[in-house]
């Protein structure tokens, strides 16, 4: 069986921003990250799931925390034009990434890095994954239980 | 300038799945992807964001259409077990990606990709980013509409 899995990458230097109760309609991802872009901010994940019956669904993205009261000066002098109901930030996340190759053609590697959060009783707070990384949002306070767990469960222990 | 972004990418091939209104709790991954891990099923993207007030998120993910029949049956199975409200099934979305390197520290570069869509009244359903691929889920009668507009957003059309 091949590895797949070539690594755990983390970073506890990214700010969650989530924006609640945007309108489902052409235009709207635009007029949020025109005005973060125009300011040069630096965006890493983006997370936008579909609506539900509402029409109405939330935007979740990250950047560097440094960046954060410019980001957040922005977002609200934009929050008519954008329309959103709420602004969340969360500045206590970190990102854990398991790296590989071709991971969709191995099912059951995103379920190694759920299952190995789940037994240790760490809430996935955010999903975001591609072919060559799968990438969650925690609490940061569990990051080095997550590292040493997942680095266990894929293998990765130095031998 | 340097060219950051060096090519589009689509799928036709794909389903979109949304579980509605599962616990923000851990375990609750592991209760979806891994049935369908045991039943090789290929999931593609998977996107969740953190829940509202309410304590409950939304799970979107996708996955080959083939394998459609096969992913709903074991979820209905799994139901009581997942703890869903509602299965939600698009079989009629194209996936979009735009491929490029180190696409974080490029500020602007998602911003093309939404801004070219909503010229075209084209609405994104799903986003998941990573610093290598910008993937949107979008109506697949769309499809060729969004390549074109894409390919001259970013100067990739033949010289
Ligand atoms: C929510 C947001 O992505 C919207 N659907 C848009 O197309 O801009
Ligand atoms: C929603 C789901 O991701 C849940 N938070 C979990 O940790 O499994």
């Amino acid at each position: 069986e091949q590895q797949v899995v070539s690594g755990i990458a983390y970073s506890r230097d990214e700010a969650k921003i989530t924006l609640f109760s945007i309108d489902d309609k052409p235009g709207v991802s635009a007029s949020i990250f025109g005005p973060l872009a125009k300011a040069a901010i630096n965006v890493d994940m983006i997370v936008q799931s579909i609506a539900g019956d509402s029409n109405k669904t939330d935007m979740t993205f990250t950047i560097p925390r440094s960046e954060l009261p410019l980001a957040r000066k922005i977002l609200e002098e934009q929050s008519a034009a954008i329309g959103y109901k709420n602004l969340h930030i969360d500045e206590v996340v970190a990102k854990i990434s398991v790296v590989g190759l071709g991971m969709r053609s191995h099912p059951g590697t995103a379920q190694i890095m759920f299952q190995t959060l789940a037994d240790k009783g760490i809430n996935i707070k955010v999903i975001s994954t591609s072919e060559i990384k799968i990438s969650v949002l925690i609490d940061e306070a569990y990051t080095e239980l997550a590292l040493r767990a997942l680095h266990t469960a894929y293998d990765l222990d130095a031998a």
